[in-house]
């Protein structure tokens, strides 16, 4: 428990920063392969045309995440971790030493894909946003709770896939609110573009609402 | 590594105790929702006709995976971690306490929904299948190498799905052999019942060449 202590304290060491420099910052967890890096290539592509935007992408091996990033012509710093299931504020803060924070308005960072973990280790962001995908059966919420219950958002992701399965979306975002009834909830393919202005829209507003 | 160390230790135990009663056991490890207990749902109604089968299920939360293998009338023993991101041997070993191994010729464990650190905690099984969804992405074996290089087959589950999205299935194996090229690809969908009969009649001459 030594560990998560540390770890707390260099999040809030980063969570100063960030607003001293008026950055407001997102960060994504999910399962591997629900679509976080998906989400960022559709918000992006939208939220840079009137605010300043980076990424700190989070992965095991590889930088595959940090290329479709820049493919996207955002500025994105990759951490590898070689191992480590989950991002620690220590990462980010080294990730810190190579962005301007007077050059960004919207931070996200991207965990690595695991539901458990990460939950554990607060980063210094200002909203966590957890993905679930349709594809993933409704009972995550329940069996993976802690990342529910310590995230704000949560994106519903591939509804554009529900015709194609016997997926219950009533029930799993009735599963997700009873884990955490405070949870504020969208729905989005990034394969359709569906949801995807409603949840740049409130990102914007509650950023705007922040800094 | 002490600790991987004495769970190594541990997972020897286990072995010896399956090999002295005849036990052939699997285990499934994925990322969450990939379709471990659904494989084991359509594979258990197959090989249980002729084979004495049972399943040690491991979750951090809940007991649902194991009343759907109950409910398919198969003897199951549920290890909730309360937040562990992954079985260890010691669990296994307390789980094996409540069963009778002279009864069991095929035992399953499935894991945690995590492709991270399961990969480093053997459980004493024989044979480590790595379960993945067309959902996901094809880049996980290269994303996450560790536990597809310590796994011996890799079910690519959900194949029902293919003619909705833009996976590319060859290139999702090519990347799989390329981190282990040892590796046994299944093809499957649980929904319409593809390629379940190929994978139990696989396991059934594996698991007699073994034991
Ligand atoms: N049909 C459909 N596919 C999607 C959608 N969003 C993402 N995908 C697909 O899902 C797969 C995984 O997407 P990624 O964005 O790489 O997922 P991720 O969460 O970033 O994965 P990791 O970083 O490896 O954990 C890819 O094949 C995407 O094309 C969606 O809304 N609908
Ligand atoms: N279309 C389709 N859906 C599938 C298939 N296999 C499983 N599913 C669905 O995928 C979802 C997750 O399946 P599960 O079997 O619960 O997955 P799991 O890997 O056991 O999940 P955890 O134990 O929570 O990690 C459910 O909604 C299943 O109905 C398949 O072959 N095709
Ligand atoms: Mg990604
Ligand atoms: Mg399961
Ligand atoms: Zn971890
Ligand atoms: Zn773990």
């Amino acid at each position: 428990q030594k560990i998560l202590k540390k770890n707390n304290e260099l999040a809030e060491e980063n969570r100063q920063r960030f607003d001293s420099h008026g950055v407001f910052v997102i960060s994504l967890v999910s399962s591997p392969g629900s679509g976080k890096t998906s989400l960022l290539e559709q918000s992006l592509t939208i939220l840079k045309k009137n605010l300043r935007v980076a990424v700190i992408e989070g992965d095991v091996q590889t930088d595959r995440d940090a290329q479709r990033i820049a493919a996207a012509d955002v500025p994105v710093v990759q951490i590898v971790t070689n191992g480590t299931c989950h991002l620690e504020a220590r990462m980010v803060q080294d990730a810190l030493r190579e962005m301007d924070l007077d050059e960004i308005d919207l931070l996200f960072i991207e965990n690595i894909g695991n539901l458990i973990c990460p939950a554990s280790y607060e980063l210094g962001e200002h909203l966590r946003v957890v993905i679930m995908s349709t594809t993933e059966g409704e009972d995550k919420p329940l069996k993976y709770p802690a990342m529910f219950r310590r995230s704000q958002v949560l994106v519903l992701n591939k509804v554009d896939l529900l015709p194609f399965l016997s997926y219950n979306l009533e029930e799993a975002k009735d599963f997700a609110l009873r884990v955490n009834p405070a949870l504020k909830i969208f729905e989005t393919s990034c394969t359709t573009g569906h949801g995807i202005r409603e949840w740049t829209e409130w990102l914007r507003s509650t950023a705007r609402g922040r800094t």
